[in-house]
């Protein structure tokens, strides 16, 4: 594998977005780019990841590879990259470590590291295609925000979407609080509406552990999109410019 | 309160 990344800055904000969840996990390598698919520990949340091979320059990859990351360990020697730095990742057909490079703007410093890897027999789920009853798109700051404040006064949250709009509502012992956001377009700055797609009214309730911890990869996108449908889990997808990451949340049933 | 099922429920094993 040759895999070389404008911004250094991109495969540090994934990392930094997934870290917490996942602690060890095999970033697959193969012609469409370098995909990563791992749950948490109680498998109530999974994370997926594309980076894909048209967001490399150069990608070269002779046969496909998995390689298997301790994320804090990466995360280490992702410090020592700069955002802007041009990032070169590594790896021979049957790998003991991951090589990274990285080289200033200027091409007048490079910097070269090796991380060990290790075997990792991972679980890989098949997630079916889901043409989900409502699809809610809206700043990840606010999403962020939401989940942050009511995390403050419950361990959950239900999550409403009716044609009136989206309601993000939750109680626990000190009290109660809900935030309803309604449809709205920003023609100035698109990035700051929301948007509500609706085939059937939608009501489920989620642990908001995880979805503070989801909002750490709004780094990654400006724009956040929530998929919904009744008893199945919620898809939570920050978009970027060649790839995403996807988290899935398995909801809170019986009440 | 309501249970936290896990992902098993949803999405079978490749």
């Amino acid at each position: 594998l040759e895999a070389r990344l404008e911004q250094a800055g991109v495969l540090k904000k994934v990392v930094d977005a997934i870290k917490d969840l996942v602690q060890d996990c095999n970033f697959d390598c193969n012609d469409s780019g370098i995909a990563l698919q791992a749950m948490d520990n109680s498998h109530v949340a999974l994370v997926s990841m594309l980076l894909k091979s048209e967001g490399f320059s150069p990608y070269r990859l002779d046969r496909n590879v998995a390689l298997g990351v301790n994320l804090t360990s990466l995360t280490k020697v992702l410090r020592c990259a700069q955002n802007e730095d041009i990032l070169t990742l590594k790896a021979e057909d049957a790998p003991d470590t991951l090589s990274l490079v990285f080289e200033n703007a200027e091409n007048d410093r490079i910097s070269e590291y090796e991380i060990k890897l290790m075997d990792i027999d991972q679980e890989h789920l098949g997630i079916p295609e889901t043409e989900y009853a409502a699809a809610i798109s809206m700043p990840s700051a606010e999403f962020q925000r939401i989940c942050r404040d009511l995390n403050q006064l419950s361990e959950s949250v239900a999550i409403e979407a009716s044609k009136e709009g989206v309601k993000f509502s939750c109680s626990g012992d000190i009290g109660s609080g809900s935030v309803t956001l309604r449809q709205h377009n920003n023609v100035d700055r698109p990035e700051l509406s929301t948007k509500i797609e609706l085939t059937e009214p939608v009501a489920l309730t989620f642990s908001l552990k995880y979805l503070v911890n989801f909002c750490k990869a709004s780094a990654l996108s400006s724009v956040v999109t929530l998929s919904l449908s009744n008893e199945v889990p919620l898809l939570v997808e920050y978009a970027m410019g060649s790839g995403f990451v996807r988290f899935y949340l398995a909801p809170k049933i019986g009440e | 309160p309501a249970d936290q099922g896990s992902l098993h429920r949803y999405f079978g094993q490749r």
